[in-house]
């Protein structure tokens, strides 16, 4: 999973 | 963005607007456990330190700013402002119980061992088990105000909600993360029991009352 994607993210 | 994260932006920003202007206007701080909010203010200041570091978009810099301002605010308003209204000896859970572990889980599992990747991990497994402090104090005091379960109800359901975000950002985007899926899943659950006391008491007008 690309955690770098989640940090769109509150 | 979907509106499953959006509704769970507004519902997590309700609560904390709630729980501020509910200490700011009754002047106390009774039934609110201080310590579930200095754990807020940890899991905002561990996971938005890419406030300085990327810029994603005007809203997610604004709410990061919001949710960090009004959590150090409504800290500042239960431990300075207010402290005499402050009741301690209900908010007695042992925090260091949730700080350590998880600080040592989110070294040992993590995406990236990265400094930001481990704090932002350490924010994740910490927001799931901040509210205990809260749910522990109104467990002990066996009651709740209203306007306190309102908070709690908003700020349960906007994790609930992102658990549909990442069901519908796995299915349209491909993207799931699954650190943030399973805190997700813990921290939601945590509040079921309260969710249900919440539904069967409080939306029928009655006061939120434990059997002591």
């Amino acid at each position: 999973p690309d955690s770098q994607g989640n940090k769109d993210e509150l | 963005m979907n509106i499953f994260r959006l509704t769970g932006d507004l519902s997590h920003l309700a609560a904390i607007i709630i729980l501020l202007l509910k200490i700011w206007k009754s002047r106390s701080c009774a039934g609110i456990s201080g310590k579930s909010q200095i754990l807020f203010a940890l899991v905002f200041t561990t996971r938005y330190l890419d406030l300085f570091t990327s810029f994603i978009s005007l809203y997610n810099t604004c709410m990061k700013l919001i949710y960090i301002g009004c959590a150090y605010a409504t800290v500042y308003l239960i431990y300075a402002k207010f402290r005499a209204t402050y009741d301690g000896n209900h908010d007695s859970f042992r925090v260091e119980f949730l700080v350590v572990p998880v600080g040592g889980l989110s070294v040992l599992i993590n995406h990236d061992f990265s400094p930001l990747e481990i704090l932002w991990t350490f924010s994740i497994y910490l927001e799931s088990v901040a509210i205990l402090p809260q749910l522990f104090m109104i467990s002990k005091t066996g009651e709740a105000e209203t306007i306190t379960t309102h908070y709690l109800f908003c700020l349960g359901l906007y994790r609930a909600l992102y658990l549909f975000n990442w069901i519908w950002r796995f299915y349209f985007e491909g993207f799931f993360d699954m650190i943030a899926i399973v805190a997700g899943v813990v921290q939601t659950v945590l509040y079921c029991d309260f969710f249900y006391l919440y539904v069967t008491k409080v939306l029928k007008g009655k006061k939120l009352s434990l059997p002591a």
